[in-house]
């Protein structure tokens, strides 16, 4: 399975990132 | 998304849906999670609502992503001799991509006073894991390795730092690809100026660099007042419903993206 990683700086929304990529799945 | 990171997600996403962003206990739940992408059984593909409850056999694809947090801490660590404190290094040195968020409202209006931006520690530690992942890989690998720039909250984006890159408020649409990358790159080659070279250096050997993509990310939001945080803003959807308001144009084209990349590795 591919890896795909995410980085960012703090607080700059990587959590928010994976939730809109499951709202836009869904 | 897997069953196993369901009840991660759904809070996360549970939260955005009540107006707020999610909090550090969210945040501290999820840190890896598996998506399954694929198509509705439709001729118009991914980016049609048109479509039925049935999947398109032989169009899915399996992703597996991790969240690398507080970068600069982790390169620290990495660079004193410590592994990663929160996930598998190998997992990060083997990645087949790498979404590298850009945080929208810290894109600097570079110039004499602030020749460097307020990105350059930021900028260091992606250039550092670049560096380790490259080291990783065998001379001559043939696997590809993906770069995604995603700009998050760009509606927050410094209209002033748009002028000075002398581009335009609103990016090229997501078909634009050649136009959307000139634009990311006004941005990128004064604020992340390391990470740009490392990726686009043809004479980079071990890691083969495919060209980067590309997204902005928006989220419609009430400014913070004094007593108050942003909020996320609503809206109503067309069954009387509420709906997020955000870039769902470019979140679908990412994952036809992953989707492409995930089917190529």
């Amino acid at each position: 399975m591919p890896h795909i990683v995410i980085i960012g700086d703090r607080d700059s929304g990587k959590t928010t990132f994976l939730a809109l990529l499951y709202a836009a799945q869904v | 998304v897997d069953l196993a990171s369901m009840e991660e997600i759904s809070e996360v996403f549970q939260q955005l849906m009540s107006g707020s962003f999610p909090d550090s206990a969210a945040k501290e739940g999820i840190s890896d999670i598996n998506f399954h992408v694929g198509y509705r059984r439709s001729r118009l593909g991914i980016l049609s609502r048109r479509r039925s409850k049935a999947w398109s056999p032989d169009t899915s694809a399996s992703l597996h992503f991790v969240l690398l947090r507080n970068l600069d801490a982790e390169m620290s660590r990495f660079r004193s001799g410590s592994s990663l404190a929160n996930v598998n290094l190998r997992d990060v040195l083997e990645s087949d991509a790498m979404v590298i968020l850009v945080d929208s409202t810290r894109l600097a209006v570079v110039g004499e006073e602030n020749p460097h931006g307020t990105m350059t520690n930021y900028d260091g530690a992606v250039e550092s894991l670049l560096t380790a992942l490259q080291r990783s890989r065998a001379r001559g690998d043939p696997k590809r390795f993906h770069p995604i720039f995603l700009f998050s909250k760009f509606d927050s984006v410094n209209k002033k730092a748009l002028r000075r890159a002398k581009i335009e408020d609103v990016p090229p649409g997501v078909r634009e690809t050649t136009l959307r990358a000139a634009y990311a790159r006004a941005l990128l080659d004064t604020n992340l100026p390391k990470t740009i070279a490392k990726i686009t250096n043809r004479e980079v050997q071990g890691v083969r660099f495919a060209p980067p993509s590309y997204f902005f990310s928006r989220v419609a939001t009430e400014a913070a007042t004094e007593n108050l945080r942003d909020r996320v803003r609503l809206l109503r959807g067309d069954d009387g419903g509420w709906e997020l308001d955000y870039s769902a144009d470019e979140y679908l084209a990412l994952l036809e993206r992953l989707r492409t990349i995930a089917t190529e590795a």
